[in-house]
């Protein structure tokens, strides 16, 4: 008996949990559309920008570059290795197939 | 008693998919939250201006931003159509995509570390959807853990 | 074509999650203090 109230117990439960997870995936939706409409809205297409100072302000003055680029675009991080000359080489790779990227030296001075 | 333990496989397998859910959701909750702040921000600023600030004084969003030191020497080759950059650096560098700067200057209104003051939860509620607004105030403690819907059995 | 998870990390433009990016500064991170 204890066997089968366990198991109605558990069944009940799923049934809860089934409930829960579809909740959050049309909350899910609904937010990632409510994204969308404010950066699409019309009135609004002017307003999504950062002021370059408030950015540098959050990087204690280190050298920042901005990178814009279309949807898509592939961002590549080798794993750093040794250089032949005993340096570590960092690299980053920015491949586009639909259009330019831009990339901006944002220096406070 | 072999169903029972199918079941609570089944469980377990079920609540880390919640868990994992509830984080994405509580990221598209920043995201929406800093969004909605910027826009905001930058409209009333324009309008207490009487004009828009200077185009190049601003980088408008998406963006990603790579941070090195400042000592750190950048070798950057480009392609003639600007489809490929390649960059080499001497020292170590972070990448950070636009809703962590938002976060970092507080557009997210401290919910991210679940330090937001009174004021800000007010003003963080006040732009997500009305369902939403208890994911917000548990963001506002720590983070969601116990948002559930009744159970009707 | 030949790139592994091995050789580096990837991250796409309006399709990767932020967790990405943390990935490759963690992975940065790692290779420093090695």
């Amino acid at each position: 008996k204890e066997v089968v109230d366990r198991l109605r117990y558990l069944e009940a439960e799923i049934e809860d949990l089934e409930l829960k997870e579809k909740e959050l995936d049309q909350q899910k939706l609904w937010l990632q559309q409510s994204i969308k409409n404010v950066m699409d809205d019309s009135t609004n297409h002017q307003y999504p920008f950062q002021e370059m100072v408030y950015i540098c302000n959050c990087f204690n003055g280190d050298t920042l570059l901005a990178i814009q680029a279309p949807c898509g675009t592939q961002l590549e991080v080798p794993i750093p290795e040794m250089g032949q000359n005993g340096q570590k080489k960092y690299q980053i790779n920015l491949k586009s197939s639909s259009g330019p990227i831009h990339v901006l030296l944002i220096n406070k001075e | 008693a072999q169903e029972c333990q199918n079941l609570e496989v089944e469980k377990q397998r079920r609540l880390e998919r919640i868990k994992q859910k509830q984080s994405q959701l509580q990221e598209l909750i920043l995201q929406q939250i800093a969004f909605k702040n910027l826009v905001q921000r930058n409209r009333q600023a324009e309008q207490q201006a009487n004009r828009p600030p200077p185009s190049n004084s601003v980088i408008h969003l998406p963006f990603i931003i790579v941070n090195t030191s400042k000592k750190t020497v950048i070798d950057c080759s480009i392609s003639n159509d600007k489809f490929e950059y390649l960059f080499n650096f001497d020292n170590t560098f972070e990448i950070h995509d636009d809703i962590e700067v938002l976060k970092r200057m507080g557009m997210a209104c401290g919910l991210e570390s679940g330090s937001c003051s009174a004021e800000d939860l007010k003003i963080a509620r006040s732009l997500v959807p009305k369902a939403l607004e208890p994911y917000v105030t548990e963001m506002a403690q720590g983070s969601i853990s116990s948002v559930y819907v009744t159970s009707s059995s | 074509a030949c790139l592994t998870p091995r050789t580096a990390l990837l991250y796409k433009f309006n399709g990767s999650p932020s967790k990405s990016l943390k990935d490759i500064n963690n992975m940065i991170k790692q290779g420093e203090h090695r």
